[in-house]
């Protein structure tokens, strides 16, 4: 694509288009937008996210994730739609407007850049990293299960063959490492939002254990009213929920571990669909989801503004 | 590249928690070389499973002989695949 206007966002895109557009829409916003370089995966791939910012030093901030499972190729489709979505509105949406004008916004858009190579050179259905663990001829780690929190407890496997291995130790994974260092360092970060498809859910904390968080109530308030605002647009329904309640239980998750971190409004995201295509989501339904979604996430945001802690 | 022909993601509904357990157990059974999209939690909560041509009648016919019912989500996984590869490269070629 000669620009971010050009580019089209009704179609599933490679790792290297992908990047390409992040340079675009960078070079196009210069006052808004920069690309920063947080490691590299374990095939040695730059892991880049976007930074959009409207001044100041350390702001508290907003982080959204996508593409942490590689297949779920409707989740780097949305965020490519969001980091655009973003640069159009800042000046035009008071909502987002307000939201800039006090806090930053980090989007990482392929949080798991060996995976979806993967996926689009030898197998569109891979999950995991592409690391290789020593004694196994099987490859890979679920990066939803390598987060130290609740890291060995049940809820993951041990087995390096399994789709959600969940690795040696915590952090194993550099793809998990170079996110903790970076939340670690920043330590200012007030919201984390990792977007995961399929089955319509919005889930907070906690996924390994069925004790109750001690936000629990606000956040599913908050998951109340973000799922109300996501049906408002074409009237797709999520439920919501602790993970552990509304799904399974699931140890070493990304959000688990963020609220761990006093990050009070961490969020995981399943995206359309409920189970008719699954993770081969039809690419005209990448556009809606990303609207739809995007309400949810306005929503959440603006939550976090107007409730400093 | 990987090839999915003749694969097909099952829906599987499980009554109880005994049904759970079976599908469960077939997810240990590396042979079939299952992939699930939806693992199985809970009854009543769909349970999806991308299954390979080769394991498909082993799988069903474990399913029906447990009276454990199910659907077929996608018939054959390839064509999906297909048609997603000729719009991205369609997409490219403009």
């Amino acid at each position: 694509a000669q620009s971010t206007d050009t580019f089209n966002y009704a179609t599933y895109h490679t790792l290297e288009e992908i990047y390409n557009f992040m340079d675009l829409l960078v070079a196009e916003n210069p006052q808004l937008a920069s690309k920063i370089q947080i490691g590299n995966s374990y095939e040695g791939r730059p892991i880049y996210i976007l930074k959009f910012s409207t001044g100041g030093d350390n702001r508290p901030a907003i982080w959204i994730d996508t593409g942490i499972h590689s297949r779920e190729w409707v989740t780097q489709a949305s965020g490519v739609w969001f980091a655009k979505k973003i640069t159009q509105d800042y000046g035009q949406d008071p909502t987002l407007t307000a939201i800039l004008d006090s806090m930053d916004i980090f989007l990482e858009i392929v949080t798991n850049p060996d995976g979806f190579a993967f996926t689009h050179s030898s197998n569109r259905m891979w999950r995991k990293t592409r690391s290789k663990t020593a004694g196994s001829i099987c490859v890979g780690v679920d990066p939803n299960r390598n987060w130290d929190a609740g890291f060995g407890k049940p809820g993951a496997s041990s087995n390096p063959c399994s789709d959600t291995y969940r690795g040696k130790f915590a952090n194993s994974e550099v793809e998990v490492r170079s996110i903790v260092d970076f939340v670690k360092t920043h330590g200012n970060i007030k919201a984390f939002i990792s977007i995961h498809s399929y089955s319509q859910l919005l889930l907070y904390p906690y996924g390994y254990t069925s004790q109750p968080a001690p936000d629990e109530e606000e956040l599913d308030q908050l998951s109340k009213s973000a799922v109300t605002a996501l049906a408002s647009l074409y009237g797709t329904k999520f439920k919501y929920g602790s993970i552990i309640k509304a799904i399974y239980q699931a140890s070493g998750s990304t959000v688990d571990w963020t609220y761990s971190q006093g990050i009070k409004y961490s969020f995981t995201f399943e995206l359309r669909d409920t189970g008719r295509y699954g993770f081969l989501l039809p690419a005209s339904q990448i556009i809606p989801t990303a609207q739809e979604t995007w309400l949810a996430l306005l929503t959440i945001m603006e939550h976090t503004l107007n409730h400093p802690y | 590249t990987e090839d999915f022909v003749g694969h097909q993601v099952l829906r599987v509904s499980a009554a109880n928690e005994a049904q759970v357990q079976m599908v469960k157990e077939l997810e240990d059974l590396e042979h079939l070389q299952l992939d699930f999209w939806r693992d199985p939690s809970r009854p009543g909560t769909p349970i999806d499973v991308r299954v390979p041509f080769s394991s498909l009648q082993a799988v069903k016919i474990f399913l029906e002989s447990h009276g454990i019912s199910y659907t077929i989500m996608i018939e054959d996984v390839q064509s999906l695949l297909d048609k997603e590869k000729r719009q991205m490269s369609s997409f490219q070629a403009r």
